[in-house]
């Protein structure tokens, strides 16, 4: 249930995205919609990490991790100034 | 921040290596905390040329924040909320705002610190006064907005990173921690290390979870991570009891204040029904036990601006904090609500049995203003994390330090210098401790270095800055570390205290480069996914290859015998372990002889050096050196330090070094 979600980075090997896929963002929509139909991603990012974060539930969050070019998918940290 | 520049001798710019704005506006430094407040002055563009034209951040609209609060010295602000609302909800607009406007003070500080502009006749109710600056005071400041209220989230920390990267950062300075796990999982590690590789230089503070060892965060070796000293500056305050006996506390205190005569003095634990009575938590005293009097509460568990405040709401006149054994004699200064003064630990046992034997205790305080001049200065914080490295105890940390205890730097306009939501006080500056203090100084120095050494990688720069920093005093004893009274160690200071002048100039750099770092990764048999989560990169390990942690040409050293093995890198032989490091030194000055010198606490440790003298005839030539430690077994648990420095009679290259078992 969507109370269950968590917030996840989800980092994407980026050479592995098939060629079918002209865009990485479009590779990475599709492997969160593959195990969600309702998850939206709240970043992409392109830089320091070739991925996206999102929030699912963790069986979403299993199923994300054994797909093809998937990386990690790692929960959300909460940090704090020092 | 006032003072800090004096200190760290940026004033007299000896030699003339401190570099001329015109280069120092060039760079860059984007802060990642709690956005900016832009009416500061410390943000103040006056001569100021036209912003980099390679620059392509942006300032982002947002509540009381529009493209107008930016100008040529703060040249970005973006805010990045989607992770923290996605778990905590909308951002209550009445409490902060969703823009990069600092309601906090926090971010403000950090970034003024590091690059702030300069203002005459700064202080806070003229504590600490002066002409505050930041330590690159022409750099340019980009703020990221990432932490609010319910903290930082690292999904909003990663699109910052992500954003300042693609910004044009030079620095990046990041104040923040979130516990500890290995590179691959840390999005601070992850995020640095593609900075890194695009030339930007990392710094991050050490945590504030000292004196305990193996506290540390940020620890990844692309990342420069900065522990926290004091300076030479003091705020005191007397208490004066009525057996006529006077202890030295600090505050910051300002307002009306006590009358000479001496108030009825009593402890916390005994106005309160509360088993942590006195501690001063919110609800615990006993108005009609407290009405009139001073009392002493002991540190822990709350703010002590809030113990405070619960005195002044219980109608106590007065406050004296007492700090316990996690805090020692370290002093922190606050901005309290009512007169108060914070004491050390041994003066608080002293007045608790004061307290505890009289009859009629009474007291007063006695609020002295400003003191400069405070031997011995730097002091490590008790506060400041401590190693050793909890994730690869064979790379030093913390790094350096820097100050970190009563710094004095901008502020928000939409909070009190307590922080507290019923200080209606507003102050342009505020007096603040932290590591959160100490890295802003190191990132601005670093802007320095990068503005007069543009061509240097992070890790150059980084080994300047570690290489010349100090860890003896000028009568040459130790670093002292408040928390014991005793002398500090490299786990507490890493290689030393900050020396940003001569960082300029350090002779010859231990530089690293990308790959060098994805050979440690393998050494620390990463797999290939979490290499890749890391480097953004396909990288595979050569299985052929013998990789070693000791490998990486870090600027300090830390054996651990315990975990020596039988390879070409290291071994064992008899009951002794052999631990050899190889290590290049780049020359990044003049034509030279170095030679080596090395000193020891310990006679359980052989140190040789091979070649023993180092020559340089151009600039960036490179010369290997193997360093062997030699040890003898001693029981688990034990450490001992020593150092090694190369010296051209001009120069000197000190790494610190570290041994455990």
């Amino acid at each position: 249930s969507a109370s269950e979600k968590k917030t996840y980075i989800v980092h994407m090997a980026k050479s592995e995205m098939p060629e079918s896929f002209e865009e990485h963002t479009h590779w990475y929509d599709s492997s969160l919609k593959s195990v969600s139909d309702s998850a939206e991603m709240l970043y992409t990012y392109t830089n320091v990490v070739h991925g996206f974060s999102t929030r699912l539930t963790p069986e979403e969050a299993e199923s994300l991790e054994g797909l093809p070019g998937i990386l990690s998918v790692l929960p959300e940290v909460v940090y704090e100034l020092h | 921040t006032t003072r800090t520049p004096e200190f760290l001798g940026l004033d007299r710019n000896i030699g003339g290596l401190v570099p001329e704005s015109d280069s120092v506006s060039d760079v860059i430094v984007g802060v990642l905390d709690t956005g900016g407040w832009p009416e500061s002055k410390s943000y103040d563009d006056m001569g100021l040329g036209p912003v980099p034209s390679e620059w392509k951040g942006e300032c982002e609209l947002g509540k009381s924040f529009t493209a107008v609060n930016c100008n040529k010295k703060l040249i970005g602000a973006r805010f990045f909320s989607s992770g923290y609302e996605a778990t905590l909800g909308p951002i209550d607009e009445s409490k902060e705002s969703k823009s990069a406007r600092d309601d906090d003070g926090h971010g403000t500080h950090t970034s003024s610190t590091a690059a702030g502009s300069l203002v005459d006749g700064a202080s806070l109710f003229g504590y600490a006064e002066g002409s505050a600056r930041g330590m690159a005071t022409s750099a340019r400041i980009a703020v990221y907005k990432v932490c609010w209220l319910g903290g930082c989230f690292s999904s909003d920390l990663v699109a910052a990173m992500d954003k300042a990267v693609a910004d044009g950062v030079n620095v990046l300075s990041m104040s923040l921690g979130g516990g500890m796990s290995e590179y691959y999982r840390d999005s601070v590690a992850i995020g640095a290390f593609t900075a890194m590789e695009k030339g930007i230089l990392v710094s991050c503070s050490a945590g504030n979870a000292g004196p305990s060892s193996y506290s540390l965060s940020n620890v990844a070796p692309w990342i420069t991570t900065v522990g926290a000293g004091t300076l030479d500056r003091d705020f005191p305050a007397y208490v004066s009891l009525g057996n006529g006996k006077n202890f030295s506390g600090v505050s910051l205190y300002s307002g009306k204040p006590l009358t000479n005569s001496m108030l009825p003095f009593i402890y916390a634990a005994n106005a309160s029904n509360s088993t942590n009575g006195n501690l001063c938590m919110t609800g615990t005293l006993l108005p009609e036990k407290v009405a009139g009097k001073i009392v002493l509460c002991d540190r822990g568990l709350s703010a002590r601006v809030q113990k405070g405040q619960v005195v002044r709401d219980a109608g106590g006149y007065g406050m004296v904090l007492a700090n316990t054994a996690a805090n020692g004699e370290e002093l922190v200064a606050d901005a309290h609500l009512l007169p108060a003064s914070t004491v050390g630990q041994k003066s608080g046992v002293a007045i608790k049995e004061y307290l505890l034997t009289d009859s009629n205790p009474t007291a007063t305080i006695a609020f002295e203003g400003t003191k400069v001049g405070i031997s011995p200065s730097p002091v490590v914080a008790a506060f400041s994390s401590r190693g050793p490295n909890s994730i690869t105890p064979e790379v030093l940390k913390p790094d350096l330090i820097a100050p970190g205890v009563n710094i004095l730097a901008g502020w928000s306009g939409s909070v009190g210098p307590t922080g507290l939501p019923g200080d209606t006080r507003r102050v342009g500056f505020n007096i603040i401790s932290g590591t959160s203090m100490s890295c802003p100084h190191v990132s601005g120095l670093a802007a320095l270095i990068k503005a007069a050494h543009r061509e240097w990688s992070p890790a150059a720069i980084k080994s300047a800055l570690m290489t010349t920093a100090y860890s003896s005093y000028k009568s040459g004893s130790k670093l002292q570390d408040i928390a014991t009274g005793g002398l500090a160690t490299p786990f507490d200071y890493g290689a030393g205290h900050v020396d940003p002048v001569s960082a300029l100039d350090p002779g010859l750099v231990y530089d690293i480069t990308a790959d060098d770092y994805l050979e440690f990764l393998c050494a620390l048999n990463y797999t290939a996914a979490q290499i890749t989560s890391v480097a953004k990169r396909k990288y595979t390990c050569d299985a052929s290859k013998q990789y070693s942690v000791t490998y990486l040409n870090y600027p300090s050293f830390a054996a651990a015998f315990e975990t020596a093995t039988t390879t070409s890198g290291s071994g064992s032989s008899g009951s002794s372990k052999v631990v050899k490091y190889t290590r290049t030194l780049t020359n990044v000055g003049a034509a030279g002889t170095y030679k080596v010198s090395l000193s020891s606490e310990s006679q359980s440790v052989k140190i040789s050096v091979e070649p023993d003298s180092l020559s340089f005839t151009q600039q960036n030539e490179k010369k290997l050196y193997t360093v062997t430690f030699t040890a003898s077994s001693m029981p688990s648990g034990t450490n001992s330090f020593a150092r090694l420095e190369w010296s051209d009679g001009k120069h000197i290259v000190g790494s610190p070094i570290a041994f455990s078992w």
